[in-house]
């Protein structure tokens, strides 16, 4: 619910951008500025990469007395308010109507989202290479040990978070219309964001999430590419891909590409 | 090799017609097979918890995320993952069953050393595309299932002309002359960046404007749901 919430404020406000939907709520302590964040890479072309949170910063992992400081710019993101229309909700009550269906229902969405007033927090960037610079990781770091066993891994660090500066209500309705004399069962679900002005909830729902200010409901990585040394880098353009320094793989099994090619799979592990 | 690659981007969905993913067809009906040979028990068994999976769209994140970790080499936790009711739970467990993997008592997954390895990349192969639909989709390609449709889908490219034109008189399409049908299917590639319009005795399928990989995650779940329905042979 928290999930579906955030990713369709996304949808909204930054398409095809870097942010990251947090996609649960107990993630939103871990998720500081300079979190470690570990990017599992995808397996095919289509897939969109899931992000993992370890509970440690950057600054847990570098070689001794060598801790980062960076500095955090604080600025206004967007007051988000969104009404996301069931699209399809019509069209297919008209079809099942029709077709007198004896299905055990079908979920769909609609939404209606308002997060309220939004801050941005990021960390100055150009401040934070410059005093990386000399800084190197410690790999012997037992935190580094599961992320570097699984050569699809890709160390981040999180630069840029977005969190909420009200309390806000997720609440999901789920509806069951009976139709066509007790024929077809149609289940409607619908998940709803609204900023929660006295605390009340008046709205009739199954589930009802209230989550607090300054909750983290997405956030942006930079990938480190990090050498056998312990030196490292940060990816900043989209063509520089992170990870560690070593052999290959793949887990592609049996399936075929066949014509499509790199269609199906242009993203190799590293 | 530079050859394929020039193969491989002539064959990512640009705008036009339907008939240009045909020539894929072949190679997502080969990537189904294990899905085919299953017995005639294991398959319904399998489809019949997909249909129930379908229904709900944290259900199908959940399973993609589980099918990933296993396939990376880990042992993922059910009651690890956020948000899951113990009905899900056990919804997840009995698809991970079918898909030849075992559920500990301690949730954690590991997998059945007798299963083989390609059932479980195989249903990875389906759940993942399903993963990647747009929100409703998922729900609208269970409609699809339940109206017996995902055959005819399976077969329109393939009668689609240059034109990007199939006639409604060709028997397997058959279902498409149905209106409450033809609006689900419109509603289901429209969401995939497919404009499906009728038009008489024909109807018109168009790959939209910029469809990243709609219309390719459209059809390989498409044909992932036909191989389980028994359908691909």
């Amino acid at each position: 619910m928290f999930a579906k919430a955030t990713r369709n404020f996304l949808r909204d406000t930054d398409p095809g951008g870097d942010l990251i939907p947090v996609s649960s709520l107990n993630d939103s302590d871990t998720l500081q500025l300079l979190s470690l964040v570990v990017k599992k890479k995808k397996f095919w072309c289509w897939q969109r990469p899931k992000y993992q949170f370890l509970s440690v910063t950057i600054n847990d992992i570098l070689t001794k007395d060598q801790f980062l400081n960076p500095v955090v710019v604080e600025s206004d993101f967007v007051k988000y308010e969104g009404k996301f229309e069931d699209v399809v909700k019509g069209t297919v009550e008209t079809a099942l109507g029709r077709l007198t269906l004896n299905a055990g229902g079908l979920g769909l969405v609609e939404s209606q989202s308002s997060f309220g007033t939004l801050r941005k927090q990021e960390v100055d960037l150009q401040q934070l290479i410059r005093e990386a610079a000399e800084r190197t990781i410690n790999l012997q770091s037992p935190v580094l040990h599961q992320v570097l066993e699984h050569k699809n891994e890709v160390l981040c660090v999180v630069t840029q978070k977005i969190v909420t500066t009200q309390k806000c209500v997720i609440s999901e309705h789920v509806q069951i219309e009976e139709k066509c004399g007790g024929a077809l069962g149609l289940k409607t679900k619908r998940v709803e964001v609204s900023v929660s002005e006295d605390g009340n909830v008046t709205r009739d729902s199954n589930v009802v999430l209230e989550i607090p200010t300054d909750t983290p409901i997405a956030f942006r990585v930079l990938e480190l590419y990090v050498k056998e040394d312990g030196q490292f880098e940060f990816c900043l353009l989209h063509e520089k891909q992170g990870g560690f320094e070593r052999g290959s793989t793949d887990g592609r099994d049996h399936l075929d590409a066949g014509i499509f090619g790199e269609f199906i799979f242009p993203f190799v592990p590293d | 090799s530079v050859d394929g690659k020039s193969e491989a981007v002539k064959l990512t969905p640009v705008e036009g017609p339907l008939s240009a993913l045909k020539h894929g067809m072949l190679v997502l009906e080969r990537n189904f097979r294990p899905f085919v040979e299953l017995s005639g028990h294991h398959r319904a068994a399998l489809c019949e918890i997909l249909w129930e999976v379908l229904l709900d769209d944290e259900l199908v994140v959940a399973l993609d995320t589980v099918l990933s970790d296993v396939l990376a080499g880990g042992r993922p936790r059910l009651w690890a993952l956020p948000g899951l009711s113990p009905g899900q739970q056990q919804q997840l467990a009995a698809f991970l069953g079918l898909a030849g993997l075992h559920v500990q008592e301690d949730s954690r997954v590991r997998r059945d050393a007798r299963a083989p390895r390609e059932l479980l990349s195989t249903a990875h192969f389906l759940v993942s595309a399903l993963a990647e639909m747009p929100d409703d989709t998922v729900a609208l390609m269970g409609v699809c299932c339940q109206l017996h449709l995902i055959p005819t889908l399976c077969h329109l490219p393939q009668v689609t002309s240059a034109d990007g034109v199939s006639e409604l008189g060709d028997p397997s399409l058959a279902p498409l002359s149905d209106a409450g049908s033809f609006e689900v299917v419109q509603k289901l590639f429209a969401l995939s960046h497919i404009s499906l319009e009728r038009r008489e005795a024909h109807v018109e399928a168009v790959i939209m404007k910029r469809p990243q990989y709609l219309p390719l995650v459209l059809y390989i779940t498409l044909h992932g749901l036909c191989a389980l329905e028994g359908k691909a042979e």
